[in-house]
This record gives C-alpha cells, sequence and structure tokens, in this order.
C-alpha cells in the first residue's frame, strides 16, 4: 500500500514536430518520455522503504542497473489489455508492430508484447505491479554491490511484503509465478537498451543527459 | 562518479 501512494501518475508524451521523418519523431517523442520518467523513477526509488538506508554507491548502482527494467514493468502493465496489440508507452503514445518496427525496436516490441501477455494471464493487481518494480531494482544484480548485507536486507524486505500480501489473498503459489516473470522482464529491458544505444550511435538520435548517462551505465 | 553525474546529484537531493 505504500509503494502503491507513492506510484507517480502516468505521464503524458509530448509529440515531437521537428522533423518530418514520421519514424524518427516518434523516436523522439519517445526518448523525451524516457527521460521525464527516469527523472520521476529516481524520486520514487527514494521513497521505497529501506532504498535510502543504502549507501548512496549502492543506490546508484541499483538504478544504473534495474532502471529499464522498473520502467518497462509500467509499459507491458499498461499495454496488456491494448486492443491492438501496441506498446503503450503513454496514454498518447501508442505503438504497433509496424510503428516500432519502423522506428528500430521490432525486437523489444516481440519481448513487451510478451510479458504484456503473460501480465495479463496472470490478472495482475496494482499492488502486484508497484511491487514487480519496487523488486526489479532490489534484484538488479548490481556488481560490484558495496554492502551485499544491507542490499541483502532490502530485497527480503520486498520479498516479505509481497508474500505477506498473496498470502492475505490464499494464493499459494502466486508470489513465485509472479518471480518468475523477472527473467522475460530483463530480456525485454536489454532489447531496448541496445536499441536506444543503436539509435543514439548508429543512428545518431540525440539523447538527454540523464537518458544517455543511464544508457551508458549499462553499455 | 564524474560519468554519472546527473544521477548522483538527483539522488543527493533531498526527497
Amino acid at each position: 500500500s505504500h509503494l502503491l501512494l507513492t506510484e507517480p501518475a502516468p505521464l503524458e508524451a509530448n509529440h515531437d514536430d521537428s522533423t518530418d521523418d514520421g519514424s524518427l519523431r516518434t523516436v523522439l517523442t519517445l526518448c523525451d518520455l524516457l527521460n521525464r520518467e527516469l527523472l520521476l523513477l529516481i524520486g520514487w526509488a527514494k521513497q521505497i522503504p529501506g532504498f535510502s538506508g543504502l549507501s548512496l554507491v549502492d543506490q546508484m548502482s541499483l538504478l544504473q542497473s534495474g532502471w529499464m527494467e522498473a520502467l518497462l514493468v509500467g509499459v507491458a502493465w499498461r499495454s496488456q489489455s491494448s486492443a491492438g496489440e501496441e506498446l503503450v508507452f503513454a496514454d498518447n503514445l501508442r505503438l504497433d508492430a509496424a510503428q516500432c518496427r519502423a522506428a528500430g525496436l521490432a525486437e523489444l516490441y516481440e519481448a513487451l508484447r510478451h510479458l504484456a501477455a503473460k501480465y495479463q494471464a496472470m490478472k495482475l493487481s496494482p499492488e502486484e505491479v508497484v511491487a514487480l518494480k519496487a523488486m526489479a531494482l532490489a534484484n538488479s544484480d548490481a556488481d560490484p554491490v558495496d554492502c551485499p548485507d544491507s542490499v541483502q536486507r532490502f530485497q527480503d524486505w520486498l520479498h516479505e511484503a509481497l508474500q505477506e500480501y498473496e498470502s492475505s489473498r490464499r494464493e499459494q503459489h502466486r508470489t513465485g509465478r509472479l518471480l518468475m516473470s523477472l527473467p522475460l522482464l530483463r530480456q525485454a529491458a536489454g532489447r531496448a537498451v541496445q536499441a536506444f544505444l543503436r539509435l543514439h550511435r548508429h543512428s545518431s538520435v540525440p539523447l538527454h543527459k540523464l537518458l544517455l548517462e543511464m544508457l551508458d551505465a549499462k553499455a | 562518479k564524474e560519468k554519472h553525474k546527473i544521477l548522483h546529484q538527483l539522488l543527493q537531493n533531498s526527497t
């Protein structure tokens, strides 16, 4: 319930109109949205119980490692009931398979639609979505870790909170099923990072400073 | 840390 309260309201995309190239416009719009979401995500992370108690080095490591996974939980969640099998990055930024392909995001599209379908089949509750998002960050396998015991405790707290929630719903296998969806999330995030780095390096798509800094940390 | 200046600053700012 604490995580639900601190969950930021969804952002709207600011549609780019600096170019006539439709695909480039889509990418620029998406990158601007991601940069703003990233800013919110960092503020959000600080409100997860236990996060601010970690060393600054570990806070940085977890975010540098897990930011894309944490952001994509929301995208997959919003995309799950999209009739046209779109990726719903924002209410006013919905990309279908063809648009993703044209923008160089075909592989990301496949992985995220797979994840969205999985979330839909599991009928995730909002509580489970925010728990997954926090766990993606806590479980980001940053290496090296400055204080492994503190990071472990942070993970254990979140795991306990999720288990407590599921046992109140008498769903014995639910926690395990949620955790088993994390590898697909990591795969999707890996594809997203590769796609945006490729767009930046090979197609010279300009990126905002924070987004570039976080992508570079993953490179 | 120099390389990750923005993240570092954002984390150090109070919430």
